[in-house]
């Protein structure tokens, strides 16, 4: 199964 | 104060058309170097960043870095009431809170302006879980070529580009390959992409192992790009 990543996770969010 | 005329709004309509694809609303950035905006979806999934220089645009004014916080779907709105040869000018005012757009035929018989209220846009907004997603596509490169596949409930299918053969519809693929790769994403977001086809005649995948995405469309001969950048799906 997979799940959804998020962009978050790869890039620093400010 | 800001102003910049475009001779056609044709691109203009592409991308807005690209852009309310993936978001709702977004902080345009102005400067001397262009239009610019750079946005998540609301599940932050998904990222669209777009580049429009300065000369996209003849004249183009901008006398302070402005921020426009534009409602995506009004805009679009706007832009529908224009005919695609239409010269367009956007105007706004360094503390205003309008963004004036102004379209003129080209013999000029016939002109329509429209004021549109910026809105203030909170970059942290809360984001929503989306409860579905759509079905994945695998995205795979080898030294051998670009394959799509999708395993759907009843159904599935695949698609194969070859390095050096053509597609479909007879245009080139090429493909410039470090390293194996396979990637998983939902082919909902991929769709949202492809809304920015009409801005290029060619769109650029950049994949790498446990990274996202990058899709790419240039605009026009140098005048800017739209990037997508997509989070993969990951093993559980």
């Amino acid at each position: 199964a997979t799940t959804q990543g998020r962009l978050d996770s790869f890039f620093k969010v400010s | 104060m800001f102003e910049a005329r475009m001779s056609d709004t044709t691109v203009m309509k592409r991308l807005m058309d690209a852009i309310t694809t993936l978001i709702d609303d977004g902080s345009f950035d102005i400067s001397s170097k262009g239009i610019s905006l750079q946005a998540m979806d609301s599940s932050h999934v998904a990222l669209v960043a777009m580049c429009l220089r300065n000369e996209a645009f003849d004249p183009f004014r901008c006398d302070r870095n402005l921020s426009l916080g534009i409602q995506c779907k009004q805009m679009g709105k706007i832009l529908k009431c224009s005919a695609n040869n239409d010269v367009m000018t956007l105007k706004a005012e360094d503390d205003g809170d309008v963004l004036n757009m102004v379209f003129e035929s080209p013999n000029g018989d016939r002109m329509s302006e429209f004021a549109m209220k910026l809105t203030d846009i909170d970059i942290e907004q809360s984001c929503r879980d989306l409860s579905n997603f759509g079905e994945s596509v695998t995205i795979c490169v080898t030294k051998d070529g670009l394959k799509f596949s999708v395993k759907g409930d009843s159904s599935n299918a695949s698609m194969k580009f070859s390095q050096n053969g053509a597609g479909d519809d007879g245009n080139d693929v090429s493909i410039d390959l470090n390293d194996p790769c396979t990637l998983t994403f939902a082919v909902k977001y991929l769709n949202h992409f492809t809304k920015a086809a009409p801005l290029s005649e060619r769109v650029t995948l950049s994949l790498s192992n446990d990274t996202p995405l990058v899709v790419e469309y240039k605009i026009g001969d140098g005048l800017g790009h739209i990037r997508y950048y997509l989070a993969p799906k990951m093993e559980e």
